[in-house]
């Protein structure tokens, strides 16, 4: 219905505001619905506008790859909030990340994991830094995975990440 | 509701049975470039229930078998079950924990199972509907695709949204 | 013409053989004129063929986001090969790539950089280790790009990687 | 042939006149997230003559054009020059050393030059047709992009491979 989706929007729009300011520790964000001529109010399309700390305004496609990343986060967790699903499946999704953003990514993925259940694929030790558990996956035997469980301070760790156990 | 536990067995580059257990909180999964990351996730995404072979990278449903490796034999099937606590009922079960498994044989059958109840794949994709489980949505962000809801066109965007909502 | 195309193809699928099997140690690659029906001949589309070492064959989007890193390497330094281009500017190409991938990478780039020149941009310490100069852009006014001359052992460099120096 | 230096000054977020020398072998460029080693790759592109306003990540070619920051007025105009040793004379030009620049103002205006001699854009693409500079072809792997030579259907690989015979 019309009335809970505008509901639902602001509450979103909302969240994706704040959480982006934390994210980028500054800067502003917004969701904007477009106003296209003859298009139904349930078909326009959604506009993303996305402004770090110290910068103009420009439009999305001209964000870097880091900025971009972040800026995904952010939306997904404000859907979340609105929305919780169970669980959420990230896979590298820090590859672009500078190591201060990393943190960044790592922290806020800490905050939401009190209510939604996370599954991260890193290669970036800060974000296995937050983990509550980790598992290594190799390929002893060449083309067959195996699962080991991993700890940080362990070597075996530390191998898993040089990239030792992969044929 | 939460996941507690993946089965894999058959499936992509797991040939032997391995088991995933999930606890609350963050679970971190590492290790080198093409020994399995990505298909754990691809195990999630299949088992409860999609119906592209695309989602899971592959160029037809088939692909998900193990096709063998040096000195190591294709398998005949792939299987993957996954648990769920069920205690807030998410699921509209009377089960306190959900099992739903899997299964494609080399022929081209497919085996579906709620609690070791044979089911078909429709009941498996119709108990997710709604619930916010399931793959379709922003719940899995696939790798190398974190850019895409951002660079997405803004009726991509809406309709992401919408299912959000 | 005919005769020159397929003297180029087979330079390249054999070179692109070739590197392949350098960067991944093992296994096999190839290129395949697809043979489809009531297709000319130069209008006929590009196979590629990827098996790492101990692998059985799969469709190339079957492997790794790391695999498909370096097997797009090995082909462009295949095409290289055939037609020097006098520069090549790889923006992150090592993203996916876990330690081990990634001093690979950089032995390629290093070892092609003697007959092409190479512009490397990247977050990771081994790919800056075989760079001959090294920039450091940060923004130290907000919004604004400026750039540093950067040495891996100063601090400057260092500090560049974790993130500072930005806004 | 190779690059020898690149100047930027108003080009997206160098602002003020910006250069960079190149040498034999690997130059690495570093920084942190947002800080602008991608549009480096940018202004080479755009000064090498592209028409593709996507290619450098806008929406329209005058979004290279410095917008201001915070306390930064905006500029009227974007440059970039690009020197090149020509030695080699790969450009069909008598010179051991040729300079490229390219130049956009706010009111849509373009300016180009060879060598400081005004010229058009077609010139400066006409000049480097054939020569393996340009970066219509895999010697540009832009971020986020490297898959899409692997990806690619077969068709659009191709192309790039007969562009590159
Ligand atoms: N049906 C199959 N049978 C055997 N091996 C398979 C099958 N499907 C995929 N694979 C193999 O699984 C590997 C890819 O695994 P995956 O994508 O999970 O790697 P990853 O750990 O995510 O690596 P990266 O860090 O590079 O992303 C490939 O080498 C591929 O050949
Ligand atoms: N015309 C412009 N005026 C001002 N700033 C601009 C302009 N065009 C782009 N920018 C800014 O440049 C920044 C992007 O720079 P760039 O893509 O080069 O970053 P990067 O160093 O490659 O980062 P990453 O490591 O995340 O890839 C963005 O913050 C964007 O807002
Ligand atoms: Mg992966
Ligand atoms: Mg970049």
């Amino acid at each position: 219905s019309r009335e809970l989706f505008e509901k639902t929007f602001d509450f979103v729009r909302e969240q994706f505001g704040q959480i982006f300011r934390k994210i980028f520790g500054g800067g502003k964000s917004d969701l904007v619905i477009e106003q296209a001529e003859g298009v139904d109010a349930m078909e326009q399309g959604l506009e993303i506008m996305a402004r770090p700390p110290g910068k103009e305004l420009t439009s999305i496609s001209l964000l870097s790859g880091g900025e971009r990343s972040l800026t995904a986060i952010a939306l997904v967790m404000a859907l979340f909030k609105a929305n919780p699903s169970p669980f959420c499946l990230l896979d590298e999704a820090d590859a672009a990340l500078d190591e201060k953003n990393v943190e960044r990514y790592a922290g806020v993925v800490r905050e939401f994991a009190a209510e939604t259940q996370f599954i991260v694929i890193t290669h970036n030790k800060r974000s296995m830094a937050v983990c509550d558990a980790l598992y290594g996956v190799t390929m002893e035997q060449p083309g067959v995975s195996k699962k080991v469980s991993v700890s940080l301070s362990g070597d075996g760790g530390l191998d898993l990440l040089k990239g030792k156990g992969a044929p | 509701m939460q996941l507690k536990k993946l089965e894999m067995c058959g499936f992509k580059s797991f040939a032997n049975r391995t088991e995933v257990v999930f606890d609350r909180g963050v679970t971190g999964i590492v290790g080198p470039n093409g020994c399995g990351k990505s298909n754990v996730v691809d195990a999630i995404k299949w088992v409860l229930g999609t119906l592209s072979y695309k989602s899971v990278r592959g160029e037809e449903m088939l692909d998900v078998i193990f096709k063998g490796a040096q000195g190591v034999a294709p398998m005949g099937f792939a299987e993957v079950s996954l648990t769920l606590d069920n205690s807030d009922h998410t699921l509209a079960l009377e089960f306190e924990e959900v099992t739903i498994t899997r299964r494609l044989f080399l022929t081209g059958e497919g085996e579906y199972y709620i609690n070791r109840a044979p089911c078909r794949l429709k009941d498996i994709r119709e108990l997710l509907y709604g619930t916010g489980i399931g793959t379709d949505n922003y719940s899995v962000i696939e790798q190398g695709k974190i850019d895409k809801l951002v660079l997405s066109n803004p009726h991509e965007r809406r309709l992401v949204f919408d299912e959000a909502a």
